[in-house]
């Protein structure tokens, strides 16, 4: 079972704007 | 065929060949007669139990027929037609006169000749430079009073110890033949190294020199030769010169340097540069005027002199087509059993180590391609939430993941858990 690639928009950036990819 | 390599193209020993390195050169002197015109006078054996005769001749240096110009004694030298360059008379002491010839590059030398149209000088030096002139040592000395002139025991022997030492003998120093008298100094001649030439620094060091001098310090005293020097045989014009005093003078034929062009077993020929000056045409990845170095990348092992058993070519570093540059490590050529000390220098491609051999940080080694490829390093490309960091494992490229995370880039949840909101823990367990 190949599982799905993690979506970028589901994560909440709120706490972590240092982490958040540009692209994001 | 280049001499430098064989059949196979495997490196050889080769070497320029022997000449007269002194043929053609200019020599500079400390006299030259015939400015303004003189007479000078000179005892001329006969043979045949006859007696010698005094002559008497002008030299006039605007007059080529009666011209002793310094260049004769570099010119083709042909028993047919013997040209001979000639001092000024010396009437009073001291008698020195000076030749110097520059050779203008390093030279390994067998041997240095004079051939006299007058009688050999009593007293004779030798002396090389092997620094263009800057710095002079004694070479080879001649006289019959060797403690008194040069200070020097005559025929002194040649050990292993003092195998760079300048002897005098009291050889090559009669007064007869009174013309085409020779003074030859064969520089390995009686040194006890000379048969082991190849394993002798010390005596490539002592025939190595780019200028030579010869100082002609004394003549010969006057004695009584047959109809010589103190009158009673034929004076061609005696009202010139009292025939009752010398007139000293000093007059070589013929002045040889015999050797080959320094260049350390790594070049068959010497060539002339654009500005003139003489070089070696260097192989075996050398370069320098002697081939006396290792050219840039080729720094594998350290540079030395080829010998008959060994070319020593210059090896180059390997770097696996990732640098342009290296260095010799000797520690690490001692470590692999001095065989390899190149070390790489700016390894591009995104490649490290000593051989751009591996994969810098950040990146992993793409096993489809040969270390020389110039894609062979990949980038790791570690997802920038589900990875634990950046630097993935340089043979397989697997990241580190986080908790729950899998895949080689860490960009999927595990088997069981699920993709949650927090960038910190971005797979969780499923309840």
């Amino acid at each position: 079972e190949v599982m799905p690639t993690l979506d970028m928009a589901l994560f909440d950036w709120t706490d972590y704007e240092d982490m958040k990819p540009v692209d994001v | 065929a280049d001499p430098c390599y064989d059949d196979t193209g495997a490196a050889r020993r080769c070497i320029p060949e022997f000449i007269n390195a002194a043929f053609g050169k200019e020599v500079t002197v400390s006299s030259v007669c015939g400015q303004p015109p003189s007479r000078s006078c000179s005892v001329v054996e006969r043979g045949d139990d006859r007696p010698s005769v005094r002559t008497c001749q002008i030299c006039d240096a605007a007059d080529p027929r009666r011209a002793h110009p310094v260049s004769y004694l570099t010119d083709l030298n042909s028993a047919h037609n013997l040209t001979c360059w000639q001092s000024e008379n010396l009437n009073t002491s001291p008698y020195n006169v000076t030749l110097t010839l520059s050779l203008g590059k390093k030279f390994e030398i067998t041997y240095v000749s004079l051939q006299f149209c007058s009688p050999r000088p009593e007293s004779l030096a030798i002396y090389k430079s092997m620094d263009y002139g800057k710095t002079w040592m004694p070479y080879q000395f001649y006289s019959s009073q060797c403690r008194r002139m040069y200070n020097r025991p005559n025929k002194a022997t040649i050990t292993k110890q003092n195998e760079q030492e300048a002897l005098c003998t009291d050889g090559h120093t009669d007064l007869y033949p009174l013309s085409g008298g020779l003074i030859a100094f064969s520089t390995l001649d009686g040194r006890p190294s000379g048969k082991d030439y190849d394993n002798s620094p010390v005596l490539q060091d002592w025939v190595t020199v780019t200028d030579i001098r010869v100082v002609f310090n004394r003549p010969q005293p006057p004695r009584d030769v047959g109809a010589g020097s103190n009158g009673g045989g034929r004076d061609d014009d005696p009202m010139a010169v009292p025939s009752t005093l010398p007139s000293y003078f000093y007059a070589v034929g013929d002045f040889q340097v015999g050797g080959r062009c320094k260049c350390n077993g790594h070049a068959s020929r010497c060539l002339k540069e654009k500005e003139g000056r003489l070089v070696c045409d260097c192989k075996h990845n050398t370069e320098g005027p002697e081939c006396d170095r290792c050219k840039p990348f080729h720094y594998d092992r350290p540079w030395q002199r080829a010998n008959a058993r060994e070319a020593n070519e210059c090896l180059p570093c390997n770097c696996n087509l990732h640098a342009r540059r290296c260095r010799f490590n000797m520690e690490l050529y001692k470590l692999s059993g001095r065989k390899s000390g190149g070390v790489c220098m700016n390894c591009r491609h995104n490649t490290a180590g000593r051989h751009c051999h591996y994969c810098k940080e950040g990146f992993y080694r793409d096993m489809a391609r040969p270390i020389t490829h110039r894609r062979a390093c990949k980038a790791c490309d570690c997802h920038p939430v589900g990875a634990a960091g950046k630097t993935c494992n340089q043979t397989t490229g697997q990241c580190p993941c986080k908790d729950g995370v899998t895949g080689i880039t860490c960009n999927r949840c595990a088997k069981g858990y699920q993709q949650s909101r927090s960038p910190v823990a971005p797979c969780i367990k499923i309840p």
